[in-house]
């Protein structure tokens, strides 16, 4: 069930240029069904080393060089995908490195490495071939050998030397429980393959990695985007749908307290609000929302569930307080009702997001004429005047009367909730400022609108449905 | 949704997040727009990649394939005046209005709902009870004046706020109906007047719920709706 598209790492929207005229990469074929068809074709072949993609036209090419090749570069190419084998882009080594094919090519003392071509000043008997990847001066593990690639070096009192390039097992250690893992490791603590994150066999699964760009669900290596315990992938194996990896904890053996900033939580720690989604909260809230008390984290009853406090020591578990200790929405807990599993604890407020006002308006603001040009968020307002990020709706030639001078927030079309501005963020087209109703001001009082209203094109359903449902039941 | 009954709200929508988990309700009030709590969002600058909006079901996890379901991606957010905790989400397509999806009229501006209206608000939260929280579920509510309810709540009920009467036995919102809707039936249409903000409890017995008052914040929603 494994993928021929394991063997590969990709780039998404990227093209890899050789800059040599001289050298031609393959032509485009046609005529195949999609990635894993054209990772089938490169994966047979020595001399290829990665594939071009074209998701519209499903079409690929395949190159015999890598981003680690001479004279190559990498640009952004809308709908064109890059995979490259991983032994040539891979850092570190699995198993003894036997298909190591990077360009590492000094050994661990720092000693050069000798050209595999050459026989000086260390005499050998390899002859570089497509098959046994001696290339260059590159580190390589032609033999087998247990301590990994080495090379020949340059230095005649030093015949070969081990290159001392780590196993991506032990690359990299993973903090807490592991959510910042970015390492190369795509096998499970069985030894199993991992199944790639951007597919969907032999097990389906929602963690596409396009839905979740912060996670690094890259390619098929052990990640944890849903507060596991640790690292996990799901295997290429169709009996087994996931499993934890096994990685190496950093500084395990020291206390949480003093292990230093990277066991801290990624948001700010807040106590009386939450911000965000609210994983830094360490306030005693210890309700949902509806007022039901939380069970408390070292119990298992009434809900049996896997975050015991000690296995998940960076998210403070204490109690029964609402924490976030996997990515949920906001803080929750198991509730102490058998009925209802868990809960959020929305009661607990968000912490202010916006900048202190800096002057008050009057009414609705409309005669405002300060100086305030800050959006409530704290983003410098757009110039009335000008015409980017956001081509504006009021200008100082379209409404006069506003004075809409420089950025400074206006009311220029009487908006009940204050003055307001185009914003310089080109993602937000217009906010209101940091600004306050003044205290002297009585508050508008809701009106009646005319009796008669009249509604088009909504609030009509059929109840029908309704009754069809009754008569089902 | 405590107290309800299984029932069709073509206008409540189905919050969904990256992992297709039903995480609050909205409200249908443009082909392409979704009104809803603010509360249920972690930032008004966050990306919203991987959220979708379903529409068109009755089922809180429908079946693969089922012909009804419309799920549109979330392309914005654009967070309400401060004092709204409301947020419009711009879904990334028009959906398409049918029998199971339909848009729900806004109110006038500033428009007051006459106490004893008869209103509904429909979700896939929590029922406390036997009733299954896997359909969606309406209850009916009918509306007080503000006066009438700050007699409970000391006062603290604002102006941007609109109170449903308690009951003995309570019906009313609970977990996972945040930020669906109060649809009031006025002039042979069903009008959004309020939305349902995460409070302290869920319906309690003789306790009036309280709403966001959406006839506050209307002119805030045609300006969005119009301008992006």
């Amino acid at each position: 069930q494994r993928s021929p598209l394991n063997d590969f790492q990709l780039l998404q929207d990227t093209q890899l240029q050789n800059l040599l005229h001289a050298v031609v990469a393959g032509p485009w074929r046609e005529d195949v069904a999609d990635a894993e068809e054209c990772a089938r074709f490169c994966g047979s072949l020595l001399d290829c080393r990665a594939f071009h993609y074209n998701r519209s036209s499903h079409s690929c090419q395949l190159l015999p060089w890598t981003q680690n090749s001479s004279h190559t570069q990498l640009h952004y190419s809308k709908g064109c995908d890059l995979f490259q084998k991983k032994d040539y882009v891979r850092t570190c080594i699995m198993d003894n490195g036997v298909r190591y094919r990077g360009t590492v090519a000094m050994t661990e003392d720092g000693l050069p490495c000798q050209g595999w071509n050459y026989k000086f000043p260390n005499d050998h008997n390899y002859i570089p071939t497509l098959q046994n990847g001696l290339e260059e001066n590159f580190c390589r593990n032609p033999d087998g050998y247990l301590g990994g690639p080495w090379c020949y070096t340059t230095n005649r009192t030093v015949r070969f030397q081990s290159c001392g390039i780590k196993s991506c097992q032990d690359a990299a250690c993973i903090w807490c429980n592991g959510e910042d893992y970015r390492g190369a490791v795509d096998r499970t603590a069985s030894g199993r393959e991992c199944q790639r994150w951007d597919l969907q066999h032999p097990h389906s699964h929602p963690f596409q990695p396009d839905k979740f760009p912060d996670r690094g669900l890259d390619d098929n290596y052990c990640r944890n985007p849903d507060g596991s315990e640790r690292p996990w992938c799901y295997t290429t194996d169709p009996q087994l749908k996931r499993e934890f990896c096994d990685l190496p904890r950093c500084g395990s053996n020291l206390p949480w307290s003093i292990r230093g900033p990277e066991t801290q939580p990624r948001e700010a720690t807040t106590f009386n609000c939450f911000r965000g989604k609210g994983q830094g909260y360490r306030g005693t809230a210890n309700t949902t929302t509806a007022g039901v008390p939380c069970q408390r984290w070292d119990a298992q009853s009434p809900h049996q569930h896997h975050f015991a406090p000690e296995k998940y020591a960076c998210k403070d578990l204490q109690e029964n307080f609402c924490r976030n200790p996997d990515d949920s929405e906001a803080p929750w807990c198991f509730t102490s009702l058998p009925g209802i599993r868990m809960a959020f604890c929305y009661q607990i407020k968000r912490c202010t997001d916006e900048v202190p006002p800096e002057d008050c308006y009057h009414g609705t603001g409309e005669q405002y004429r300060g100086l305030v040009n800050k959006t409530r968020k704290g983003i410098p307002c757009q110039h009335w005047s000008a015409e980017t990020p956001h081509k504006p709706q009021f200008t100082p030639t379209s409404a006069p009367q506003a004075q809409l001078e420089e950025n400074f927030c206006r009311n220029p079309d009487g908006d009940n909730h204050g003055p307001w501005c185009y914003t310089t963020d080109p993602r937000t087209l217009f906010d209101y400022c940091a600004l306050r109703s003044c205290n002297d001001d009585q508050l508008p009082s809701i009106l009646n609108p005319p009796d008669q209203v009249q509604f088009v094109k909504c609030g009509k359903r059929v109840d029908r449905l309704d009754k069809q449902r009754s008569r089902m039941r | 949704m405590v107290g309800g009954q299984p029932g069709n709200s073509p206008w409540t929508v189905s919050l969904r997040n990256r992992q297709s988990q039903h995480f609050c309700g909205g409200s249908l009030v443009k082909e392409q727009w979704v009104l809803t709590a603010r509360q249920c969002f972690s930032s008004c600058s966050e990306p919203l990649m991987g959220y979708e909006v379903w529409l068109g079901t009755l089922f809180q996890n429908p079946r693969p394939g089922e012909p009804d379901l419309q799920r549109v991606p979330v392309t914005k957010m654009v967070c309400g005046p401060s004092d709204s905790q409301l947020v419009l989400l711009k879904l990334e397509r028009s959906v398409t209005l049918n029998q199971r999806v339909a848009l729900i009229c806004l109110p006038p501006e500033r428009y007051v709902v006459p106490p004893g209206t008869k209103c509904e608000i429909a979700g896939w939260g929590e029922t406390k009870g036997p009733s299954d929280e896997t359909v969606l579920h309406v209850a009916s509510l009918n509306v007080i004046s503000n006066q009438e309810c700050n007699k409970k709540y000391q006062g603290q009920v604002q102006e941007s706020e609109m109170c449903t009467e308690g009951l003995l036995v309570p019906r009313g919102a609970c977990e996972g109906d945040y930020g669906g809707p109060l649809a009031c039936f006025t002039n042979d249409c069903w009008v959004l007047e309020g939305i349902i903000f995460p409070s302290r409890v869920c319906a309690r017995p003789l306790w009036p719920a309280i709403f966001k008052r959406v006839s506050v914040f209307v002119d805030w929603i045609h300006k969005i709706t119009h301008m992006e």
